[in-house]
């Protein structure tokens, strides 16, 4: 709980004026290799005490960074064009919640290893026990938020982190009698589900939405084989004509809105 | 372009020190995404889809939502995926409301809420945020999405 205090955050720069409590920094999740992973705690405006906690996770694999989550997204701060100052989120997601961003794995955004072999290595897995680690431990650090109503929420790759991290919860449940990680349950938005289910969805979502030719479309589905661990050549050869030829210059997260220049 | 202003935010000194962020002098930038990580990903689930079945089973409350201008990982993409866990229908497909425009469509399942948000890209709460708040409360309250 001293640290608790040492992470509590007085003002960010170029930040208004707010009625909840933030806090962040950092809880070791191994020892060995040195990996911290970084959290930022934003609480609920109005009784943080009864609400829940939600933990937020970005996707990538490698981009769940505050950058998506925190600072576009569901955070109480917008950042403005310059980088100088932030801006209330008029639909900030902690009027609800009291919202726990964490950058993860290690090697993402402020999160880091000592171990730099680290950053070739990681996967599925290692990511979802680390994450277990830094709950368990961060519950230390807030003891208030034990048994507290818990949720997980995230987008994209996070389709596999927020199911993954959940199954672990679930089983560390299990093993223990009076488990402190009270999971209710979980939220996940454009998430990566089924590499066979979810390659066929989309290339029909390009033809449906008239982003490729039929011709594309049909080559598509003739050379490409979802269920296969690698793409043949010619796949690769027919989904790069798409990419490179049919699109054009749009935000293929937001087909309709313009994209940066 | 919101991405480049995080990286001009969180690269600030004064930034890191209010977040008691980088105390062991990182030796690269912070980025919104680390690449070497994304090239030298491992191990990767091929189906989240036995996952879901379990946790279903261990009683969890599970949404799961699609912007439906996202090219990336798209609205077909998802519901060709849960269709294949074959959930009984509670609720039948109907849209869903956000002040007097619909907000999306909807359907609930035993075990499993899906809803689209309309006008949305990947990042639902960017591109819609009252939708997506919308979506977040009802889901807080484990409540479906309002009728109208």
């Amino acid at each position: 709980p001293k640290q608790r205090e040492i992470d509590r955050i007085s003002v960010l720069p170029g930040q208004p004026p707010v009625p909840f409590n933030q806090f962040s920094g950092y809880v070791t999740v191994n020892e060995q290799d040195g990996r911290a992973l970084f959290y930022w705690l934003t609480e609920a405006t109005t009784f943080p005490e009864k609400k829940p906690l939600v933990l937020w996770l970005n996707g990538g694999p490698g981009c769940s960074s505050v950058a998506y989550g925190a600072s576009e997204e569901i955070g109480p701060f917008r950042i403005n064009r310059t980088g100088q100052s932030l801006y209330r989120n008029k639909y900030s997601w902690n009027t609800e919640a009291n919202i726990l961003f964490l950058e993860s794995p290690a090697g993402v955004g402020f999160s880091y290893t000592n171990t730099s072999s680290n950053l070739k290595d990681s996967g599925d897995k290692r990511t979802a026990q680390d994450a277990l680690v830094f709950l368990l431990r961060w519950m230390s650090r807030f003891p208030e938020y034990k048994y507290r109503e818990f949720y997980i929420a995230g987008e994209s790759y996070a389709g596999h982190y927020v199911p993954q991290l959940a199954k672990r919860i679930v089983d560390y449940n299990k093993a223990n009698s009076h488990p402190i990680l009270n999971l209710k349950g979980f939220i996940v938005g454009n998430a990566v589900t089924d590499n066979y289910y979810d390659s066929i969805g989309t290339v029909t979502f390009w033809w449906t939405h008239s982003m490729i030719s039929d011709q594309t479309y049909q080559s598509i589905l003739k050379h490409c084989n979802f269920s296969a661990e690698e793409a043949s050549k010619h796949c690769d050869n027919a989904v790069s004509y798409a990419m490179n030829h049919e699109f054009g210059d749009i935000d293929q997260y937001s087909i309709y809105t313009p994209s940066c220049m | 372009c919101t991405e480049n202003y995080a990286e001009k935010y969180y690269n600030r000194p004064d930034v890191q020190k209010a977040l008691h962020a980088n105390t062991t002098g990182i030796p690269y930038k912070w980025t919104a995404c680390s690449d070497v990580l994304l090239k030298y990903w491992t191990d990767s689930e091929n189906s989240i889809l036995p996952t879901y079945k379990n946790l279903i089973e261990a009683g969890l409350r599970i949404w799961v939502f699609s912007g439906d201008t996202d090219s990336v990982v798209p609205v077909t993409a998802t519901r060709f995926s849960l269709s294949h866990l074959n959930l009984k229908i509670k609720t039948r497909w109907y849209p869903w409301y956000s002040g007097r425009q619909v907000g999306g469509w909807t359907e609930v399942y035993d075990g499993l809420t899906f809803a689209t948000v309309r006008g949305a890209g990947h990042e639902v709460p960017l591109f819609q945020p009252k939708r997506a708040f919308i979506l977040f409360r009802s889901f807080l309250a484990g409540k479906e999405l309002p009728k109208s």
